[in-house]
């Protein structure tokens, strides 16, 4: 969903100036810019109660997966994706430990086979905004392959 | 590049922007039209990898990512220039920040057709995919990953399918934050981080705990969402309501709440609809996926009492 406590007024102000929509090449037909569109929400289907098996079959399909959870979201909480990481099966390489950027704890990671789940510690559910240097740091070590 | 698209400079900036900024349309099926914004690596684009990114909703845009999250620039709060983002991702990999389904921000579709599901969302996301990779055809070979958070958390893993049979794209792998990945294990651990983070007293608890939990207390033994104890749903009826009304931003529930704000401009703003866009919708919209996995049911089943029609004295409680 949205952000319900975030004012993003702003920035739908700006993406609507007409200028704005100029130079990022918006077409005509396009509505109103708003940050969740009320419509598209409300029509939308929902098919996949778990995506246990997209997910299995993409990390036996040799895909690198990271799974990161902000420690103080309600909305998605890092319980419940830690759940849903343990009963995929996979062995464990590492023990649930701390990671650690600029010598502080980030938050806890634990390596499975093929994927990594982690934690940032203090972060909300837009992670890269609560805590955006954490964010970078662990999307470095992701794609860089490189054990948290 | 796909110089139609190229965007040098963005209204509130001085400079030229220093890297490869691109925005324009990638095509789904049917006429659907899905609004992209590329930015190339500020380091090495033709070897840095490839990421894509889908905020979640479903129905919110990745314009947020791109200028509330990792994207290249922030919009400053007065909305009258744009700053650098030091944590840009795209430091890092050229990224796509994809608007989708159709309807989402700029995206639309030439039927008007809104009406989508999970696997019609893939199969465009895929398909936009594809037409990026007409455009941009030298990143072709670039390792090739997605992202994405929140209701991402179901467009990335269906996405991912769909890619392995791709075997044209260089796809390596995916990266979700705070995703939507289980809706019954997440409604079920969300009454014991409720109950962790002191949302519920311990009467509460021990209510909820002896009448939804079997040989013990844990995640195998308690079941919240599926109980067919009539007694444990009308518990977590009451938490739901119990933690709706505290007033807490769910999304982190140690941050302020600019429910104040939202109100003032609810108020101060002459249209009702988008008083009710600031106001409303976004409390309902994230409440619903609460309730959603609390209790079991689709979005579509849930009924949100909005804010505006809540009196004077629930407000002032809250």
């Amino acid at each position: 969903g949205s952000p319900p406590c975030i004012d993003d007024a702003d920035l739908e102000s700006y993406l609507n100036r007409r200028d704005v929509r100029s130079a990022l090449n918006i077409h005509p037909s396009a509505g109103q810019w708003t940050d969740c569109n009320v419509v598209v929400e409300e029509s939308y289907i929902n098919i996949y109660r778990t995506l246990k098996d997209q997910v299995s079959q993409s990390i036996r399909a040799g895909k690198r997966g990271l799974i990161y959870n902000g420690d103080v979201d309600l909305v998605c909480d890092f319980l419940g994706d830690q759940w849903f990481v343990e009963d995929l099966g996979f062995p464990s390489i590492t023990p649930y430990i701390p990671w650690h950027v600029n010598n502080q704890t980030a938050g806890f990671v634990k390596h499975f086979e093929g994927f990594v789940m982690a934690t940032v510690r203090g972060s909300g559910h837009m992670v890269p905004t609560d805590q955006p240097q954490v964010a970078y740091e662990m999307i470095k070590l992701f794609l860089k392959g490189q054990n948290f | 590049a796909f110089d139609e698209d190229r965007v040098v400079r963005l209204p509130g900036q001085t400079k030229d922007i220093p890297f490869g900024m691109y925005s324009g349309y990638l095509n789904g099926s049917d006429g659907t039209h899905l609004h992209y914004v590329f930015v190339e690596s500020t380091g090495n684009p033709a070897t840095d990898p490839l990421l894509l990114w889908l905020n979640g909703g479903p129905g919110c845009s990745s314009m947020l990512g791109f200028f509330t999250e990792q994207g290249p620039f922030r919009v400053t709060k007065t909305g009258a220039s744009i700053e650098p983002n030091p944590f840009a991702w795209n430091q890092l990999a050229s990224m796509i920040f994809l608007e989708s389904p159709a309807g989402v921000g700029y995206s639309y579709n030439d039927n008007g057709n809104y009406t989508i599901d999970d696997d019609g969302a893939s199969y465009n996301n895929l398909q936009a995919i594809k037409s990026f990779f007409i455009k941009f055809p030298q990143f072709k070979r670039n390792d090739f990953y997605l992202s994405g958070e929140s209701y991402a958390g179901v467009y990335i893993p269906t996405l991912s399918i769909r890619l392995l049979n791709e075997t044209s794209i260089n796809y390596k792998g995916f990266a979700i934050g705070n995703g939507y990945l289980d809706q019954v294990k997440l409604g079920n651990s969300k009454v014991f981080f409720s109950y962790y983070h002191g949302l519920i007293d311990r009467d509460q608890w021990s209510a909820l705990t002896s009448q939804c939990c079997s040989n013990g207390v844990g995640e195998d033994s308690c079941e919240f969402v599926q109980s067919s104890n009539p007694t444990c749903t009308k518990l977590v009826g009451k938490l739901t309501e119990a933690i709706e009304s505290s007033g807490l931003n769910p999304y982190n529930i140690y941050d302020r709440c600019q429910t104040n704000n939202d109100l003032r401009r609810t108020t101060s703003l002459s249209s009702p609809g988008i008083g009710r866009k600031y106001g409303n919708h976004k409390h309902a919209s994230a409440w619903k996926l609460i309730k959603a996995t609390l209790t079991g049911h689709s979005d579509h089943d849930i009924e949100i009492v909005p804010r505006s029609t809540r009196t004077n004295s629930q407000l002032k409680g809250s």
